[in-house]
């Protein structure tokens, strides 16, 4: 007999136990969870999101994915974590029941399974997809340069050896492509929030250009009250702005397409670190990573409930 | 699977356009077979590196060349992949 009262939270888990977990808070929460094949990887795994949703057709969407990158382990630790927040809180948190009363959230927690899975088979420092590249021995494309947003522009690489290797064309990677189908077939998506790990940083469109996006004001304000939040619970500092103006010009980003398909509300995090550990954050911070990253994505949440559009 | 034993990420802080510069250089050369974890953008943000072992003297020397200050984040990464793996597999069993 399982529990989601018996899964460790404050640990790192294979794909295998992910999935098997979901379903049983699917199981838990059957009038309120349900869990959507969205497609198929590469290596043929199944890509599962979680709709949390009470009723209505087609209501208004928040999307949030964990996961793209295959060596960030506490992105995906971070969703799993959300995940049952958004359930257990959901009938108790006036204002999460509120937001779930008028709109569907939809988490993707492993964005990447192949790459997952194979960080912990063979290569723990492994970031991209697994997919095979023609005419090359290297193996993989960087599944956030390939999106059709300034695609194959500077900051991506078009070697298959970089671990920023674009792909052959946007949406080649099918793990993207499952992505954006679903997106666009739902068509009423509000927000896209794309969760990585590590270097403490909220940020916002564009990454393929150092222009700013028609409503750079507005998602500014909202990501620093959204940090302001999230700063609060341990005084984890963050940073917060346009992904090329406080990281680096990096085109075919996920957040780019999804702002320019009309997703005004698209941001994404960097989690965060110590300073001593990187990819490697020990697991008894996932739950405090989780913990205040949740009251930043709650804030973002909320403000897409109360403004829309 | 994949060892790195006695692999080192190192923490770069960077002070000027000109180390950024140099580290770029570094980042476009493959001779070393270096894993930048943060990238050299800005002097508002550190650079991580993952560097073999076998690039340790080579990087460092290069590094103190350039008079870029460096620390040592992770001294010996695979220790910390063991201790990590240790752990997911206690609470596989628990």
């Amino acid at each position: 007999e399982r529990s989601t009262r018996s899964f460790n939270f404050g640990a790192y888990h294979t794909l295998d136990t992910i999935y098997s977990w979901m379903d049983t808070l699917v199981a838990e929460h059957p009038n309120l969870i349900t869990k959507q094949e969205i497609g198929r990887s590469y290596e043929n795994r199944p890509m599962y999101v979680l709709k949390f949703s009470t009723g209505g057709s087609n209501r208004p969407a928040i999307w949030i994915d964990t996961g793209i990158h295959s060596r960030e382990w506490v992105s995906p630790a971070t969703g799993v974590w959300t995940a049952n927040k958004i359930a257990t809180d959901y009938g108790t948190d006036a204002s999460l029941t509120s937001l779930l009363n008028t709109m569907d959230i939809y988490l993707l927690i492993l964005t990447n399974p192949d790459g997952y899975v194979y960080t912990h088979s063979n290569d723990r420092m492994w970031r991209k997809t697994r997919s095979r590249n023609s005419g090359s021995i290297c193996r993989g494309v960087d599944p956030n340069r390939n999106w059709d947003a300034g695609f194959g522009g500077p900051g991506a690489s078009s070697s298959p050896c970089s671990d920023s290797y674009r792909g052959p064309s946007a949406h080649s990677e099918i793990e993207v492509k499952n992505v954006v189908d679903l997106i666009k077939s739902h068509g009423n998506f509000k927000a896209f929030i794309s969760v990585h790990a590590y270097s403490q940083l909220l940020m916002y469109p564009y990454g393929y250009t150092c222009t700013n996006v028609p409503h750079q004001a507005e998602l500014d304000s909202i990501g620093r009250a959204a940090v302001q939040k999230l700063t609060s619970l341990y005084g984890t500092s963050y940073k917060v702005g346009s992904i090329c103006k406080i990281i680096y010009q990096a085109s075919g980003g996920s957040i780019d397409w999804s702002y320019n398909l009309g997703i005004k509300y698209s941001f994404a995090f960097e989690l965060r670190d110590t300073g001593r550990y990187g990819f490697i954050l020990p697991s008894n911070q996932i739950i405090p990573t989780a913990s205040e990253t949740w009251l930043a994505l709650k804030h973002i949440m909320e403000y897409v409930r109360d403004h829309p559009y | 699977e994949r060892i790195f034993i006695g692999d080192q990420v190192i923490r770069v802080d960077v002070q000027s356009e000109e180390q950024i510069q140099l580290l770029q250089a570094l980042e476009t050369s493959q001779e070393w077979e270096l894993d930048f974890w943060l990238h050299p953008v800005s002097t508002e943000l550190p650079v991580d590196i993952r560097v073999p072992r076998s690039s340790l003297s080579s990087v460092k020397d290069y590094l103190q060349a350039h008079s870029i200050p460096f620390s040592v984040m992770i001294d010996n990464l695979q220790e910390l992949l063991d201790e990590e793996k240790a752990e997911m597999e206690v609470n596989r069993m628990r």
